[in-house]
């Protein structure tokens, strides 16, 4: 099993590559990578070898083709196509977010059960009823569904959504979800970056 | 140095803590905390083992006195207090999450640039002018500023930000700011997490 820390860390890295890629910068080695993060060169070496040799002893990494390959390992060799449930204001700042489309991931589609919601428009996509949730998931081969409800709803949601189709839950409700073993779950808590913060504050203190 | 991941990991074990608190359990194996949160239990020994000697080998850990270290490893045995720069779809959606006050973290005042948002409430805050700020910061003894606003006026704010002595950045901008070495910058891009869902759709295929 590849860790979690390592998947964050290649999309780190991929980004890292696509600058490179902008500067026009042909081959890098670990250690440049490594600086270039904030990460140890082993760290480096040691997540890309969960994947195969990619670079040579001494020589180092051709940018463009082990940017090709994470990209590839990472599925953002594609496109994915998201919906999000509940036009509040997380899930509204969700469906404006540039940098969903610029890493690959589209919104597909809007929903909400608030009849004050449905209608509005959010970018080029109106915000649309529940009922909707089965047609737009199969018409645009939504995989991801996003959860920005409040904790009541949350779910009663998420069951139908895997009900509909998708794949892959992304949940921002504090409530914990109960899905099928093979739907993928992500919690997301913006508290714990918080709670980074004040551990750094407290040790370096 | 502490790795991130690690730091992230002790936010997660003490929140199960607390869950085994509430339940009434006394004492706990590396094991069981493994298996409730979901690493190893190899993982669990191995990030308790950063900050010294926690349990007796072969009976466990008093669940209370464990959590009481984590809690205060993690800085959250204090409270915190936060302002909001950006009282726009993502930063109101923060100022009234109420996960960041179950962890010790309070937001002391909200602060924007625009005339319609100014003076509208938040919960039991109102939104600011940014005039404010080196007063808010100085009588809520706020040490963390988060950045809420578009790419284009985040450095800006994050130098205000410093100048009136935050002590720790959480940037939701889509800009690399920069700091001075004294004080603790955190981006967070939520788009990683979908990139996470990515490569295991893709992995697990
Ligand atoms: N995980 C985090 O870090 C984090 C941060 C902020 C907010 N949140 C959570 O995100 C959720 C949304 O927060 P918000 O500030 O946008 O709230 P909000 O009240 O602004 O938005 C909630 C939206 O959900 C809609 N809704 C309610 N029930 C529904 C249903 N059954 N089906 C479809 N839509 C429904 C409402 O009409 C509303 O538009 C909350 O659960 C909140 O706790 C999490
Ligand atoms: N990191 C992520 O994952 C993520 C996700 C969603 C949005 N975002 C980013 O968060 C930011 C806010 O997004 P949003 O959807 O809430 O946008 P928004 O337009 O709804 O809110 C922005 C707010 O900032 C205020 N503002 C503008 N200039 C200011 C200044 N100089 N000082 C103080 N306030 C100022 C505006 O008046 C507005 O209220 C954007 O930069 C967006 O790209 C990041």
């Amino acid at each position: 099993k590849i860790p979690e820390a390592t998947v964050m860390r290649l999309s780190i890295y991929s980004r890292y590559l696509h600058q490179l890629i902008d500067d026009g910068v042909k081959s890098v080695s670990s250690d440049e990578i490594a600086h270039g993060v904030g990460v140890s060169s082993a760290q480096v070496r040691k997540d890309l070898a969960y994947f195969g040799e990619f670079g040579t002893r001494g020589v180092g990494y051709k940018v463009e083709v082990l940017y090709g390959h994470l990209m590839k390992i990472l599925g953002l060799d594609r496109r994915w196509c998201a919906i999000i449930i509940g036009a509040g204001k997380l899930g509204s700042a969700l469906a404006l977010y540039q940098g969903f489309a610029a890493r690959g991931f589209n919104v597909g589609a809007i929903l909400d059960a608030s009849p004050d919601k449905i209608g509005t428009k959010l970018g080029e996509i109106e915000v649309e009823p529940l009922e909707m949730m089965a047609q737009r998931i199969e018409e645009k081969n939504i995989t991801i569904g996003i959860v920005t409800v409040p904790a009541s709803a949350a779910q009663e949601v998420t069951d139908k959504l895997i009900e509909s189709g998708v794949k892959a839950i992304l949940n921002f409700s504090p409530r914990v979800l109960k899905v099928p073993g093979n739907v993928i779950l992500r919690n997301v808590d913006l508290s714990v970056n918080l709670e980074v913060l004040s551990f750094n504050l407290n040790y370096l203190k």
